[in-house]
């Protein structure tokens, strides 16, 4: 059987929040390392992966690796029934076709079980090779969420460039033309707050718009976000989920043909 | 413009 217990159950509300507008359907895999996930968006454009480690659970069991098929609309319909403060508890007996979400309150007064049904879903898995990144920007989440949400309101794509100047981020429309640059500033007083450019080389991507947006969904799951960059490979957008993993996006960029 | 890739283009199927 497999079993998760999760004290802090809000953590799981965010993470769904943070995908299911990106992916309709997806495996999660349950082995002993943990709670995982890795799924494309309809048109493949871009890719989720998520962990949820096994020792950031309060309890958790999984006797054997098994892979759940979710609708993540309908996951996300159920675990917005839990409560913020509520502790959520995911189970699944060997052999069938459900899951089980339980939520109990903090003093345990109201507990709360929602049957879901699994279903089969034909995915397939990526090999996501590991990359030396030619520019890592770490900004405070909030930021990058605002930035992008600013610059959709010109244009459809993003440029992001980084050079020894900062990371420069530009939309171009109809009405107009935006650019947004943001410097390197380590010297604030909470770490949360600083922006850090780690540049081997400078690197310049273009990206629709629409995904970034969706990616920042996962803005209140983390303070800072990660954005990983190389020449003509996809951009990794990166949130960690405290303590106990992380949400990556992977976007591929618009490359001139 | 700049042409969309897809993300298969980068990462092969396992």
């Amino acid at each position: 059987m497999f079993e998760l217990r999760l004290v802090q159950g809000s953590l799981l509300k965010k993470v769904l929040e943070s995908i299911k507008d990106l992916v309709n359907d997806a495996n999660f895999d349950c082995s002993s390392t943990g709670f995982s996930l890795q799924a494309m968006d309809s048109s493949h454009v871009a890719l989720v992966a998520l962990l949820l480690r096994s020792e950031g659970f309060e309890h958790y069991r999984c006797d054997r690796n098994l892979t759940m098929g979710m609708n993540l609309a309908n996951m996300a319909k159920m675990l917005k029934c839990a409560g913020n403060d509520d502790i959520i508890t995911i189970k699944a007996d060997d052999g069938t076709d459900t899951v089980t979400f339980m939520f109990e309150s903090p003093s345990q007064d109201k507990i709360s079980d929602f049957e879901m049904k699994l279903m089969d879903i034909d995915s397939e898995h990526l090999g996501i090779p590991e990359a030396e990144y030619e520019a890592i920007i770490r900004m405070p989440s909030a930021e990058f969420a605002r930035i992008c949400r600013d610059l959709s309101s010109i244009g459809d794509t993003v440029v992001i460039s980084v050079t020894k100047e900062g990371v420069r981020f530009s939309a171009r429309g109809d009405i107009g033309a935006a650019n947004i640059v943001c410097r390197q500033n380590a010297t604030v007083d909470k770490p949360e707050d600083a922006t850090i450019i780690e540049m081997q080389e400078p690197v310049t991507l273009t990206f629709a718009l629409r995904y970034m947006n969706s990616f920042t969904k996962a803005t209140p799951l983390a303070e800072q976000v990660t954005i990983s960059m190389s020449s003509d490979l996809p951009v990794v957008v990166e949130y960690k989920v405290a303590g106990m993993g992380y949400i990556r996006y992977y976007l591929a960029p618009k490359i001139e043909e | 413009g700049p042409k969309q890739h897809t993300i298969t283009k980068f990462f092969q199927k396992l």
